[in-house]
């Protein structure tokens, strides 16, 4: 049996939120460590990659792996009944034709309960190796995801160049180009609003507008965005979580 | 021009 409650129903709000729009359908792999989850969108491009640790729960128990194949279309409608601050609980059998979802406020004086149908989803699972990157950049996750939006108004294809200490942002678009340079930057009294730029190699990685900005739905999640380059190779944008993380595995484009 | 690359040739199915 599966028992996990949230401290505040927040927390799957903005990971169902940040997902709902790259996924469909999506096995949520339930074991004792934790939920994790991995999905690729119909178009092969965009790899999402979520771990929700026993440890992001007030508590938490699975007693037996236990897969829950989900619509996210369905399981958002449902979680956007709750309120973020209310507790949230998460209950499924050993063998469950559906999830439930118990959303409980505060003050204990109201209780509302969902039931989600489970789906029979066949989906390959990927192998994800250790990758070694050339870069690796921690920014503020607002400005990555302002970046995204400002410079997908210029093109469908966003450039990402990284020397030394800097990380130039180039879109090239048909009516007209811009770019933004962000440097390193230490900010001592507002940690996550530093910007840490760690470099192997030079980078210089063109990647699909329409992607990042699905990506960048993860913002409310975490202050910071870690952002892994490795030429010819997909990118990692990694957001953390109380306890565990949402990745994304993003595939360049490449010149013809 | 750039295309779009694939996941596919970067992770196996297991």
């Amino acid at each position: 049996m599966l028992e996990g409650k949230f401290d505040e129903a927040s927390l799957l709000k903005k990971v169902i939120d940040a997902m709902k729009d790259s996924v469909k359908l999506c096995n949520f792999n339930c074991t004792e460590n934790g939920i994790s989850v991995q999905a690729i969108d119909d178009s092969r491009v965009l790899l999402i990659s979520l771990l929700i640790e026993a440890g992001s729960f007030e508590d938490y128990r699975c007693d037996r792996n236990i897969v829950l194949g989900l619509e996210m279309e369905s399981l958002n409608k449902i979680i956007k009944n709750g309120n973020a601050s209310d507790m949230l609980t998460l209950v499924a059998e050993d063998s469950p034709d559906a999830l439930n979802l118990i959303f409980e406020d505060k003050r204990r004086d109201r209780i509302a309960e969902y039931s989600l149908k489970l789906m029979d989803i066949d989906q390959d699972f990927l192998k994800i190796e250790d990758m070694k990157f050339d870069a690796v950049v921690n920014m503020p996750s607002a400005e990555f995801a302002k970046i995204c939006r400002d410079m997908k108004t210029l093109s469908e294809s966003l450039q990402i160049i990284i020397t030394k200490d800097s990380v130039k942002f180039n879109s090239e678009g048909d009516f007209g180009s811009g770019s933004v340079v962000i440097k390193s930057f230490t900010d001592l009294e507002k940690t996550e609003e530093s910007v840490r730029i760690t470099l192997e190699k030079p980078i210089n990685l063109t990647f699909g507008a329409k992607y990042l900005n699905d990506i960048i739905k993860s913002t409310p999640l975490a202050s910071q965005v870690t952002i892994k380059l490795c030429d010819k190779q997909p990118a990692l944008f990694e957001y953390q979580l109380p306890s565990g993380y949402l990745r994304f595995y993003l595939a360049p484009k490449f010149e013809d | 021009g750039s295309t779009q690359g694939r996941l596919d040739g970067f992770f196996s199915v297991m």
